[in-house]
């Protein structure tokens, strides 16, 4: 149960992109994938952060956080109306 | 909205807000549940081509199409991989994977920001009127980001990064979550980047009053709006078999009860279950109720689920009585069958006499519509109060705006009580909270931003608080109905919104994204969570900074109660704040009061401030010198900047912990 996945929203460092990148899409994939093979993107997200959400249990989440150019893997929060 | 208007005054004054092409304009962007296209508020008529700079889209699905969208509803989107990926995939049989509004909230606060006029709009006959949104030239955008299992931050995000991309200048947010730090608050972050580009955002403050401490959405980058009562009321009327008459509230529309008394029981003594008093599914015993007014206690499930349930179980009518959680407060609803809303103490009353008569007897008789209830506008008991618990010097909510019965559009996929058995079908609804606040505050932004489209965000909320009111005609207070003793700025904020006034405010505190930046390292804030909030890196510098500097409309003074045998003296502190003309030139003079002036003192120094041109900025400092205080202490006060025709104002909040 504890390996359960979660959605998280990923905040990255936009400025610390490896120049080897030209688009940032790219880089925040390889990031993705360098913690979980079978994770994909919910949104990727270009105004209000940069960053991206994904599903991914939370060790897969603390591997991430330590990866470079990562500043936040925050759990999804639910809103609800007022 | 029908009412709002006049209450405001912005029905009369139409001739001191921006022209149709400035206004036309603005667009304000609605994160919600989505929109009934179809209502009547979205009517384009006589609204000019969508402005060249909008980017957004109207998102097409089987039942939303490119029509959908029009001169008014110019951008509609949806946004649900966070929830399915949660939740799984949407059932489309119970809600529409498109845009479109299947719960009514959505087209409720986007109609009220800036709905279309519409004549002759009511709920069965009540609040008849011609509604229309605080900004009726404004153009709407609608994110649908809330579903039926609630609304989920990764789709949170994703719509106000389109909604930033779209071009929208006002967001409105009627929703919240649990209170946390700014950098991992969804709302507050999206809300930083919108405050970066010049977009106002507008949040409710909550329903969780009136308890302190429970507020949400209080960046200081967010405009927090809490709700307050109009002077229209739906008046019904309990009449018990020993004589006695007590008012109550009700929208219910249908077969009236009999003339004549019917018998008339409390569902803790019709029901099994040890909960029976609050008229939950299943706990009623039918024979018992049949044909009766049942007496349901307030809580716990919903009021109008309350009648459903009386009425599934063969009630004849349903008398819903408030608890201390809610006090006096009373929030229409549109029953299924003949039911009515008291406060406690009248429902004390009712139930002594249940308790005292062996056969006791009651009818409910329905009066329609009544306005001019004074006095009003009164804090609504479930808006949430402060102190800011993330910041407590920064006082929250900013401002009061109408909360509570508020007749606006409604979804066509629902009945007015939001109930599935409620096979009613209406084009406006009346409904309660501060998601109906926050919108007000919404449109009536977009009014200022057409009427000053340089002013920035913190200038408009700056605009609308100063000039907001606290006090009634008659010099007092402004109530609060959960305590029916005056409220305090924990409670209204700066006040009640005034958008004649905000027009016209004189003087401004305005702030800038860089002046936050400087907030979040006050709040020590490390470069990761800075960069996460501005998505820039930003280090801090050396200086001191402080986060009373931050140049807000109102003052909170957080101050620790010394321990006993520490010492005793009082202790001095200072807030700055500069002031920007945005009138003619002038000279203001302050003045202050205060509720404590013996814990207290507060002098403002220099005490007047000239202005001899537009935009012209000047300082001035505050100093608080407080003795110490027990715990759970507040004082409170106000400081106006006057020139003789503007009153700038500011409240105060001081609190002992």
């Amino acid at each position: 149960t504890s390996q359960k996945k979660k959605t998280y929203i990923v905040h990255m460092a936009k400025s610390e992109m490896p120049t080897s990148y030209t688009e940032h899409s790219n880089w925040y994939d390889s990031c993705l994938k360098s913690v979980s093979n079978s994770a994909e993107m919910l949104y990727t997200y270009n105004n209000v952060i940069h960053g991206f959400s994904t599903r991914l249990t939370p060790d897969e989440a603390e591997s991430l956080q330590t990866q470079p150019g990562i500043l936040s893997v925050l759990p999804e929060v639910k809103y609800e109306l007022h | 909205t029908t009412r709002t208007p006049e209450f405001l005054g912005i029905d009369k004054n139409e001739g001191l807000f921006p022209e149709s092409d400035s206004l036309s304009d603005v667009v304000i962007g609605v994160l919600d549940t989505g929109a009934w296209p179809e209502s009547k508020s979205f009517d384009d008529l006589g609204l000019g081509p969508v402005p060249s700079s909008w980017k957004g889209e109207c998102e097409i699905s089987k039942d939303f199409n490119s029509s959908s969208c029009n001169k008014k509803l110019i951008g509609a989107r949806f946004f649900s991989k966070g929830y399915e990926a949660t939740l799984g995939p949407i059932d489309e049989s119970k809600e529409s994977k498109s845009p479109r509004d299947d719960d009514g909230h959505g087209t409720h606060t986007s109609t009220t920001a800036a709905g279309s006029a519409v004549d002759g709009a009511s709920l069965f006959g009540y609040a008849l009127g011609t509604a229309r949104g605080m900004a009726t030239r404004a153009r709407v955008a609608v994110y649908k980001v809330c579903w039926l299992g609630g609304c989920f931050s990764a789709d949170i995000l994703a719509g106000m990064d389109k909604a930033v991309d779209d071009g929208v200048n006002v967001l409105s947010l009627s929703l919240g979550g649990g209170v946390s730090d700014y950098y991992r608050d969804s709302v507050a972050i999206g809300a930083f980047t919108a405050m970066e580009r010049g977009i106002l955002v507008s949040c409710s403050a909550g329903n969780a009053g009136p308890g302190s401490d429970s507020l949400s959405n209080v960046a200081p980058w967010i405009t927090t709006v809490g709700a307050g009562t109009l002077d229209r009321d739906f008046p019904a009327y309990v009449s018990l078999g020993n004589g006695k008459n007590f008012s109550s509230v009700s929208l219910y529309s249908g077969k009236p009860l009999p003339d004549s008394l019917q018998s008339f029981v409390y569902a803790g003594n019709a029901s099994t279950a040890s909960n029976g008093n609050l008229c939950m599914m299943g706990t009623l015993s039918p024979e018992k109720v049949a044909g009766k007014i049942v007496l349901c206690d307030r809580g716990i499930n919903a009021r109008v689920q309350k009648g459903a349930v009386v009425k599934d179980a063969g009630g004849a009518g349903m008398i819903l009585a408030n608890t201390a959680a809610n006090g006096e407060e009373l929030v229409a609803d549109a029953h299924l069958l003949p039911a009515t809303g008291v406060g406690q103490k009248t429902g004390d009353l009712i139930k002594s006499y249940i308790f005292s008569d062996p056969n006791p007897t009651a009818t409910i008789i329905f009066a329609g519509t009544k306005v001019g209830i004074q006095p009003s506008p009164v804090v609504a008991a479930f808006s949430s109060r402060g102190p800011n618990s993330i910041t407590p010097e920064i006082l929250k909510p900013d401002l009061i705006a109408p909360g509570v019965n508020i007749l606006a559009g409604w979804s066509g996929a629902v009945g007015p009580t939001g109930l599935a058995v409620d096979t009613r079908r209406v084009g406006f609804n009346i409904i309660s909270g501060t998601s109906m606040s926050c919108p007000h505050v919404s449109g009536l932004a977009a009014l200022l931003k057409a009427a000053h489209p340089d002013w920035s965000p913190a200038a408009i909320r700056s605009a609308l608080m100063t000039t907001a009111y606290n006090t009634y005609k008659s010099g007092q207070n402004i109530l609060d109905i959960a305590t029916g003793k005056p409220s305090t700025p924990f409670d209204h904020g700066a006040g009640h919104v005034d958008p004649v006034s905000a027009l016209d405010p004189g003087l401004i505190y305005d702030i800038t994204a860089d002046d936050y930046l400087d907030f979040l390292c006050a709040l020590k804030y490390t470069p990761a969570q800075i960069s996460s909030l501005a998505k820039r890196n930003f280090t801090c510098d050396t200086k001191k900074y402080s986060v009373t500097d931050l140049n807000y409309p109102s003052f909170a003074v957080p101050l620790v109660t010394e321990q006993s045998g520490g010492d005793s003296g009082s202790s001095v502190v200072r807030y700055t704040r500069t002031l920007t003309n945005v009138g003619t030139p002038g000279t203001y003079k302050v003045s202050l009061s205060s509720s404590a002036s013996e814990s207290v003192k507060i002098s403002v120094e220099p005490d007047s401030l000239s202005f001899s041109k537009v935009n012209e900025k000047l300082s001035y400092t505050v100093t608080f010198t407080t003795s110490s205080m027990p715990s759970g202490t507040n004082a409170f006060g106000r400081l106006e900047w006057s020139d003789g025709k503007h009153v700038v104002g500011s409240p105060i909040a001081i609190s002992w912990s």
